[in-house]
This record gives C-alpha cells, sequence and structure tokens, in this order.
C-alpha cells in the first residue's frame, strides 16, 4: 500500500546550511501491518511522517500511495487522498484554538462533504467517547490538559474511517493507563478492521503493541524487523 | 521555599458546569528538593504547576514561595518574580513561532535587565550547547523536530539560573539517550548548585531520578512519598 524508494528531504535553512532530514530511504508497507518508527530525536521521524502524510514532498526520490504518487499531485488531490485515506495524529496535536472539541473532531467529516450535520456531530461524539472525553466535548484545547488535548487529536484521526493511520507520539502525554486504552484501539482497528498503522514512538513499551519495528538515525533507516513477541 | 494550604482551583466552564481540577491540595516543599508529579490524565498536574509557576491564581487556599503570597502580589510582581526565581518548561513548549531558538532562549535575560547583548547571547549560547542543540541556535521552532524545541524549552527555562524549576513533562518528546542526558543535568543542578526541582512525568523510569513523589488523582494529592532506592 506504501512504496517508498531513495526518499531523500532536504532542507535549505539558509544559502550555504542544509540539513540532510532524510537520505536515501527505502520503506515498503503491506496493507494492515502495524508498524512502530523509532529513533533518537531529530533522526527524520516526523519528517517521514510528514512525507507519509502527504503534508511535505520528497526532494528525492518516490512516495507511492495506493497507486497514487507524491509527485504526480497536486496539492488538492494531495488534500483529497489526505482527508479520505489518512487519519493523522501530529506531535504537537494541532487542534484549532477557538473550537470546541467536538468541533475540531468534526471538521474531516465536513471536508469530506456527504454528511449532514446532525450526523456528524453523532459521528464525532462517539470517536470523543472512544478515547474517553465525551464528557470534555464543548471544551477548547485551552481548557484541556495535554493529555487530553492529544486524544481529541487521536479522535479526529479516527473520524473518517481512514485506511491508514500515521500517528506521531500519540501517547507521549498519557499515563499508563490510558496509553493502554489507546494502544488496544489501535490494536482492535488493525485486528479487526485492517486497518494500517505507523506509530512514531520513544517507549519500547508502545513498540511493543506493533508487529515491526523501522528505527531511523540521522535521516536513514538503520534496522527494520518483525516483532516477534507478539 | 514553598507552602501550599487548602489549594482549590476551580474553572467555569459555563454558568453550571464547574471542573474541579485541583481540591484542598497541601503540599510544603523544602529548599533543594528533587520532586515528580504524577498521575492519570486530567487529574491537575499541569493546573498545579501553573498555581506554583503564578501563571494562575488559586481559587481557595494559599500559596507561598520564599515569603510571597500568591494573593498579595499583582501581576508585574508575580511576572518578575517568575523572571527572577523560577525556570519554566510548559507541557506543550510555547516557544515564539517567528524568533530563533538562540533568541527563545535569551529572552528571559533581556526581562531581567542587566546584561547586555553579548553577554545575553553568550550564556543563551552555553545553554543551546547544553542541551545539545548548538547547531540549530538559528532555526525557528518550525525547523525544529519535536523533541529539539523541548530542549531549547528547557535551554530557555535554566538561562536565568532559576531557584526552582518547573518541568511539565520535560522528556515526553525524548528517547531514552537524550532523555538520561536531560535528567542527569537536573539531578547535577540539584545537587551541585542546591535548585528546587519539580517535575511532571507520566514515566517511573524519570520518577526514579527524583528523590519524592506526589501523586494527584481527580485534582487531590493522593500519595506523597519519598523514593528510597536513591
Ligand atoms: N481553562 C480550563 N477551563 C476548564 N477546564 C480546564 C481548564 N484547564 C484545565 N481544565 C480541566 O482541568 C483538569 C486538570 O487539567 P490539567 O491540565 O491540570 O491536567 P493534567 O494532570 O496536567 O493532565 P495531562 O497529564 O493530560 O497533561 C482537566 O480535566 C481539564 O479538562
Ligand atoms: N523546516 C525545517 N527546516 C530545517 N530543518 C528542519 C526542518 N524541519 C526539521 N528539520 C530538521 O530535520 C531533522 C529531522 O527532524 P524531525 O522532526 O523529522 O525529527 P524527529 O525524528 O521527529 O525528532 P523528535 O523525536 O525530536 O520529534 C532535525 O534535525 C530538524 O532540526
Ligand atoms: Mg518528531
Ligand atoms: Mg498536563
Amino acid at each position: 500500500i506504501i512504496e517508498i524508494k531513495n526518499l531523500s528531504k532536504v532542507y535549505d535553512v539558509t544559502e550555504e546550511i542544509k540539513v540532510h532530514a532524510l537520505r536515501d530511504v527505502d520503506v515498503d508497507v503491506y496493507k494492515s501491518e502495524f508498524i512502530s518508527i523509532m529513533g533518537p530525536s531529530g533522526s527524520g521521524k516526523s519528517t517521514f511522517m510528514n512525507v507519509l502524510g502527504f503534508l511535505d514532498t520528497p526532494t528525492i526520490g518516490t512516495y507511492i500511495l495506493d497507486g497514487f504518487a507524491s509527485r504526480d499531485l497536486s496539492d488538492d488531490q494531495k488534500a483529497e487522498i489526505r482527508n479520505l485515506k489518512i487519519g493523522f495524529v501530529f506531535q504537537g496535536f494541532n487542534l484549532l484554538a477557538r473550537t470546541t472539541a467536538l468541533e475540531n473532531v468534526e471538521i474531516p467529516l465536513f471536508y469530506r462533504g456527504g454528511y449532514n450535520m446532525k450526523h456528524a456531530q453523532q459521528k464525532a461524539m462517539e470517536m470523543l467517547d472512544l478515547v474517553g472525553l465525551a464528557d470534555r466535548a464543548h471544551h477548547t484545547p485551552a481548557e484541556l490538559s495535554g493529555g487530553q488535548q492529544q486524544r481529541v487529536a487521536i479522535a479526529r484521526a479516527l473520524v473518517n474511517d481512514p485506511a491508514i493511520i500515521l500517528a506521531d507520539e500519540p501517547t507521549g502525554n498519557l499515563d499508563t493507563k490510558t496509553t493502554n486504552d489507546i494502544l488496544n484501539l489501535f490494536s482492535d482497528l488493525n485486528n479487526n478492521i485492517g486497518i494500517t498503522i505507523l506509530i512514531v514512538t520513544h517507549e519500547p513499551d508502545v513498540a511493543d503493541f506493533t508487529k515491526r519495528k523501522i528505527i531511523f538515525r540521522d535521516g536513514r533507516v538503520v534496522e527494520d524487523s518483525s516483532i516477534k513477541k507478539r
């Protein structure tokens, strides 16, 4: 479902200074895989996720999702694929500040179209309930704890029934019990509905929930192995 | 150095809905303590830290830092105490978006006054070097990874040589090695300079670096015990 070849991403910070955030990355992902992405701070994990999520374009190399090549798509086409196929949990949550938790979760549904207001509200409340935040539906992000904001971001990523979930540190701000609830939720979605899931994490305990580990270092993939114990 | 009695914090979300973020909290902290603050998502940890940092006021009860009572201080006086005595690492980093890492770290020095520009830049570079980011000094937050932004926030908290460090999940976005570097840094500051440190964390491994554990649940302190093994 995901094909990545020779992927490199270079940022030009100034005329002379370039940051090679990704270098010559090759990764193939099949449908219904459950993968953890690990590696030191600054090693390229979020940049990799941004390319996968069509939020950033390769400098060199190819990225193909479900037959759609990142290079060939217009910005509108990328936005449409993101909305229809991908649920993204950002490292910094990226919620809209002046909108409530419920409204934040509803937004992907309105972009999709074909939903009426009542339907969207119902679906969004379901997702909030799934992450344990039904009683915080009308709070804005500033009125939510860090972990609650993170859970709203997770609910928003799930609301469009995506084929792929890209989650960048989805449990970094959550206590052990809530982390396990979220990871069990992801496991269920993976096992029962076959959703393909990639999770960036620093924590080995979180990686143990997944079935394959890809480790980055200085923009390169240095390890790509299946996790046996599960 | 910190005296908290009967502390309660209530948010009025609407006319009828109130959130009791903190309920009747009593805590005494002596100089040079090294404390971890733990508890489930939404249990009141960040609210507690905001009161300690003079960023929020008690609804009921008292908070006294070094003889200064939160209730008696004007906003300007609170800002001054914060600048002189407290280094705050926010759960969401709270860096200024259009300013570089170096400038972000310099800012508390300019508020303090008595620094010239050259001096401030030198001190700020020292702090960036301490957290391993000397080579990212001229990047803005958007050009930094999540963990790098977090480390800039830590450098900024240290730059004014504070008497107290309040760190809300300071290593949540950091890999194991970088987390240990930061925690060792905090340990050194605590052991060698006697800085009082409170760290909010979800991770038992992080708590093991500290000497006392305070656990919150639903806005109350449910446990307050010293950590024996260190
Ligand atoms: N401005 C606000 N208005 C209303 N409710 C609020 C506000 N800020 C926080 N809350 C609520 O107060 C409670 C405590 O929030 P707090 O941020 O202190 O939790 P926390 O322990 O830091 O959680 P986390 O581990 O998720 O960061 C939460 O239930 C939250 O929804
Ligand atoms: N817009 C940008 N301009 C310049 N450099 C950037 C930009 N975005 C990221 N970088 C750099 O690219 C490298 C990789 O960043 P990335 O965010 O992918 O790391 P990461 O593995 O997600 O790290 P973390 O675990 O800290 O979140 C970092 O060294 C960072 O400084
Ligand atoms: Mg990242
Ligand atoms: Mg918090």
